[in-house]
């Protein structure tokens, strides 16, 4: 044995690439069967959400989605040359189908990188927006839409995803819950609110019912264009310009303030809004996901594919309050995936923008993907998406909250209206 | 990329879609 040990020759030859991936794939699988729930609460009160699916998942989920998507972030934000702009970008464009008349800035030499062609913006008017209470976020596929039954969402036929997961629990602690402030005032003394009264508890120096036209509190206004603003609005215009009311102690002053928008045009937004949610909806905050009665919750899947215009817009007259960054998985999100991949948008990086609209709570999550992992909320300078964060500290279920209340002393949020840009997807 | 809405409404709200349907933003997506 010992003379065989010495002198036998070794000799060293290359695996199959496909040995090594078949082990990556087994060695995940088994991973993964060992914790075989499909959703279970962690310690910290956080939905954990396991990878389940056939085997092309498995395979999926052994890849370094992120870094791969960094990677092709990397690549596409490389200047390219002039002359080979019209081109490229042409050939892209035929390839992906997109509609090269409505580009805001029609000469493709001026799109340095094929990121910044991603991130295109229309021209004005290309985009008319319905009289509708609830209209497209962004140009795509409905991929699924319905009524949530229970707390489960459906994500194509059979496949389900929990509410909770999807946009987080407020965690039993409370830490890193934004001041979602309930109505001081509870429904049903609404109507026996003096306007004095209402106008300290928001802390402005007019109140809402008179600003959209001396409707009684108890009844969301019905908005008309005629509706008659108190004769001296402009005169309190000025004065809440000069005197902004001040701001509460301790309230955090959010980044999100938009500092740089004259105060007399943001007034004015958030007028607007508030008239289209009515004095209820405008009043009531931090209502959480629990309809009223005779209300449900429905949902909407819009799925973008990579040739649409991928900036999106305010669905509804609606007020953000806060905003909740999974870091997740970047699992690819097209509809192939999406009818094998359960718990596939629970699973992925996604910012769940809540608030409210005249109907209730309102939420708009836009969840990203490989080749687009970047996600922009125009009115949140401090989001950061897609970040290198190391494999074990990816835990589903885990957000980081920021609260708008700063944005609008009238809304306690950032108001909306129908149409209006909010953000959108960025490659890599 | 992707984006889900999820929304309380009256019980008699309809969307006016198709599953798999293309949109465009700004275009009508229900009634109340």
């Amino acid at each position: 044995v010992a003379d065989a040990w010495r002198s036998t020759p070794t000799k060293w030859y290359p695996l199959p690439w496909f040995v090594g991936a078949c082990l990556l794939v087994f060695l995940q699988y088994r991973r993964n069967v060992k914790a075989n729930k499909e959703v279970e609460v962690g310690e910290d009160g956080e939905h954990v959400v396991k990878l389940r699916g056939p085997w092309q998942v498995h395979i999926l989920g052994a890849l370094p989605l992120r870094n791969m998507s960094r990677l092709w972030g990397y690549l596409n934000s490389l200047e390219l040359p002039v002359w080979f702009r019209p081109i490229g970008l042409r050939l892209y464009a035929y390839a992906f189908g997109c509609n090269l008349d409505e580009l805001e800035e029609p000469d493709l030499r001026s799109y340095p990188s094929l990121g910044d062609f991603f991130y295109r913006s229309l021209k004005p008017g290309a985009r008319p927006i319905a009289d509708a209470p609830l209209v497209s976020p962004a140009d795509g596929t409905v991929l699924h839409f319905g009524m949530v039954q229970g707390s489960r969402v459906e994500q194509v036929k059979g496949l389900t995803y929990s509410l909770d997961a999807l946009l987080g629990v407020e965690r039993p602690d409370g830490s890193g819950r934004g001041r979602s402030a309930r109505v001081e005032f509870p429904e049903r003394e609404l109507a026996a609110v003096s306007d004095e009264e209402f106008a300290n508890v928001n802390g402005i120096e007019y109140s809402l019912s008179q600003l959209l036209g001396g409707s009684s509190p108890s009844t969301p206004s019905t908005p008309t264009e005629t509706t008659p603003l108190r004769n001296d609005f402009p005169a309190d215009l000025e004065a809440y310009q000069r005197h902004p009311p001040p701001k509460r102690s301790g309230e955090r002053v959010d980044a999100s303030v938009e500092s740089e928008q004259p105060m007399q045009e943001t007034v004015a937004e958030h007028v607007t809004v508030a008239r289209e949610l009515g004095v209820r909806a405008a009043l009531d905050r931090g209502h959480g996901l629990k309809p009223r009665p005779g209300n449900a919750l429905f949902f909407t899947v819009i799925y973008l594919a990579p040739g649409d215009y991928h900036r999106f817009h305010s669905p509804a007259a609606w007020v953000v309050e806060k905003r909740r960054h999974f870091t997740g998985e970047l699992f690819s999100v097209s509809p192939y995936i999406a009818r094998r991949l359960e718990n596939l948008f629970v699973l992925n990086e996604r910012v769940a923008l809540l608030g409210r609209w005249r109907y209730g709570a309102f939420s708009m999550i836009p969840v990203g993907a490989t080749n687009v992992g970047s996600i922009k909320i125009n009115f949140d300078k401090e989001l950061r998406t897609n970040v290198r964060v190391r494999r074990g500290e990816l835990r589903p279920g885990m957000y980081e909250e920021a609260v708008y209340d700063g944005a609008s002393q009238l809304l306690h949020g950032q108001p909306l209206k129908a149409g209006q840009e909010m953000g959108g997807f960025c490659l890599g | 990329s992707t984006i889900v809405l999820v929304f309380e409404a009256p019980a008699s709200f309809e969307f006016g879609l198709k599953a798999g349907q293309k949109v465009k933003v700004g275009e009508r997506m229900g009634s109340v």
